[in-house]
């Protein structure tokens, strides 16, 4: 993937990714 | 944003900010990988589409992020009713990008609202960078306020009968002086239902900014949603650009004419 984020907050996006969903980050 | 605070970035991934001739004009937002939603009225008076640039991933108009992405207009698409029955009725424009967004924790589509959706105990919010005071002050950051919905046949009292049509609906805050301004057109309302945020709203017009009894008028959404849907299945993609020759490829066939040329003076 091309997000450059730690492996904890990658999240994978396909192209029909949903739609209205903020990325919720865990604790 | 009148009565708003800075909004941190990923909170509202799918606000998009249409700039003209390198300003920003207006406020869009994200509804699929090559399109973004937005008010027709941005995009009228003959402007030329090639000044026009829609940024992404953004919260500091002056600061590109790790995520901003930059991009260049493709095609705009206007409501056929705009400006039909109303000076500003029919107040939406689907804009598609000659690239692909790239989707991350910054930059996500937002859900349009369905033609049955039912407006009642919701939390919603508008969000963008027009001016901050009736004064005309601006800010950088992308703010945000909490508006409420306020009943349809509330706001044809206020506003009068004829000027608020179907295809438009009212939010604001009366107390608090919490409204859109100036430079927010095309920006989303969105509400959030069961954890997933809807777009019902884009900020559209009013009688300024600051008058307590006249709240924001926004195109109603689920008014348009077929609309809105036809036109991102069936409108074909933008003509990709055809790779260049690649500089190895290119210096072979560099070589081999050179090598024609002086044979055929020998």
């Amino acid at each position: 993937t091309a997000h450059r984020h730690p492996a904890s907050e990658e999240v994978a996006f396909s192209r029909d990714v949903a739609c209205g969903q903020r990325h919720v980050q865990g604790k | 944003i009148l009565g708003g605070v800075d909004a941190l970035e990923t909170k509202w991934p799918w606000q998009a900010s249409v700039h003209y001739a390198g300003f920003h004009i207006c406020g869009g937002s994200i509804v699929d990988e090559y399109w973004i939603l937005s008010a027709a009225h941005c995009f009228d008076r003959n402007k030329n589409i090639k000044a026009f640039d829609i940024y992404v991933g953004l919260v500091d108009l002056k600061v590109a992020g790790n995520h901003t992405q930059w991009f260049e207009v493709n095609r705009v698409i206007i409501h056929p009713t705009y400006g039909l029955y109303h000076p500003i009725g029919g107040d939406i424009a689907l804009v598609q990008l000659k690239t692909r967004i790239v989707f991350s924790d910054s930059v996500l589509p937002i859900c349009i609202a369905p033609p049955d959706l039912t407006l009642s105990n919701l939390s919603c919010w508008a969000t963008g960078w027009g001016y901050i005071s009736r004064q005309g002050d601006t800010s950088n950051k992308l703010q945000e306020v909490r508006l409420p919905l306020i009943p349809w046949q509330l706001c044809q009292l206020l506003y009068g009968q004829t000027d608020i049509l179907p295809d438009m609906l009212c939010a604001g805050n009366f107390r608090n002086m919490k409204t859109a301004c100036e430079g927010d057109s095309g920006g989303p309302l969105v509400c959030e239902f069961d954890r997933t945020w809807v777009q019902i709203g884009i900020v559209s017009w009013g009688q300024g900014c600051a008058y307590p009894m006249y709240p924001t008028v926004f195109a109603r959404v689920s008014f348009f949603s077929k609309w809105i849907h036809h036109h991102i299945e069936n409108t074909p993609l933008p003509l990709q650009p055809l790779p260049a020759l690649s500089s190895t490829l290119g210096a072979i066939i560099s070589v081999l004419m050179t090598s024609l040329a002086v044979l055929s003076m020998l």
